[in-house]
């Protein structure tokens, strides 16, 4: 159990961070509503 | 050998927009009664590689009910979505479909419609008249009163109904019925039918025979109708896009 928590914190540490101004893509699903939910 | 999944297709993707305004408009050529619908939302969609230039397309749609009659020529994308206020009505529908070489094809379909909560119309719009039953009673007096208002003030042909097509009723401040109907015309003037109404035929089945009309009945405080009857012939017939079908749905409801 010990090695995974270090393998997991260095997976965290190497993740690549977003760049400025990023803005996630949408869900592919689903789409976007053209009038009104009800 | 199991068919391979595709990658993952975007609810707003090109492709599966295309799609689903080909499963629309085969819902709406397809049903004979009511309303065409629209599409508000596609829910979720899945692409099953089937061969070479061969797809397979499952899609969930979340429709909305327009102003238009399935027997209106106006093309759907001239047809008003309802309005909350007018106490909308929802499709939900499950379509598969199948692209070949470029070409959608509709296999299945099945579509559940429901009227949005009266609760939630209320909340909104605490007066707004809600949607009324068929067989209300006052539903049909208001319609058989407006045709019969309609049939007595016209030299035209005599008007028969199809099929009622909505009715709202609204109790308050004033106690009013809203109602809209099909109508197709017959062989006779209003005149003859007053003589024989039984002797009256419908016209063969042409888009320009059938009509739509609207009445409004007020009961109280006093009582008034108002009615606007129009034949669909008096429109420049125009046939929505993409609603011929290289296979007709093997298993449509």
């Amino acid at each position: 159990s010990v090695a995974r928590r270090a393998v997991a914190e260095v997976a965290q540490h190497n993740k690549v961070p977003h760049p400025v101004g990023f803005v996630p893509p949408p869900p592919p699903c689903p789409g976007k509503i053209r009038h009104f939910k009800i | 050998v199991p068919a391979a999944p595709l990658a993952p297709l975007g609810c707003d993707d090109p492709e599966s927009e295309a799609a689903a305004e080909f499963a629309v408009n085969y819902i709406n050529g397809h049903n004979h009664h009511g309303f065409k619908f629209d599409l508000n939302r596609i829910e979720n969609i899945r692409m099953i590689h089937q061969g070479p230039n061969n797809y397979v397309i499952f899609l969930e749609l979340d429709l909305l009910e327009t102003s238009c009659h399935v027997l209106s020529p106006t093309p759907l994308k001239n047809c008003t979505v309802r309005s909350i206020t007018q106490h909308a009505v929802e499709g939900d529908c499950d379509v598969k479909l199948q692209k070949l070489d470029g070409a959608f094809s509709v296999l299945a379909s099945k579509c559940n419609s429901h009227a949005d909560s009266s609760e939630d119309v209320l909340q909104i719009c605490p007066g707004c008249a809600l949607l009324a039953a068929f067989n209300n009673t006052e539903v049909l007096t208001a319609v058989a009163t407006a045709l019969n208002d309609h049939n007595s003030k016209t030299p035209d042909a005599y008007l028969r109904l199809l099929e009622i097509g909505r009715a709202n009723i609204q109790y308050a401040p004033a106690h009013v019925v809203y109602v809209e109907f099909a109508v197709a015309a017959t062989n006779c003037s209003a005149a003859e039918a007053k003589d024989n109404v039984e002797a009256c035929q419908l016209l063969p089945d042409d888009q320009s025979n059938f009509g739509f009309c609207t009445a409004t009945m007020v009961i109280h405080p006093s009582q008034d109708l108002s009615v606007d009857c129009r034949l669909y012939g008096h429109q420049v017939p125009t046939p929505d896009p993409g609603v011929t079908y290289s296979h007709p749905g093997y298993d449509t409801s």
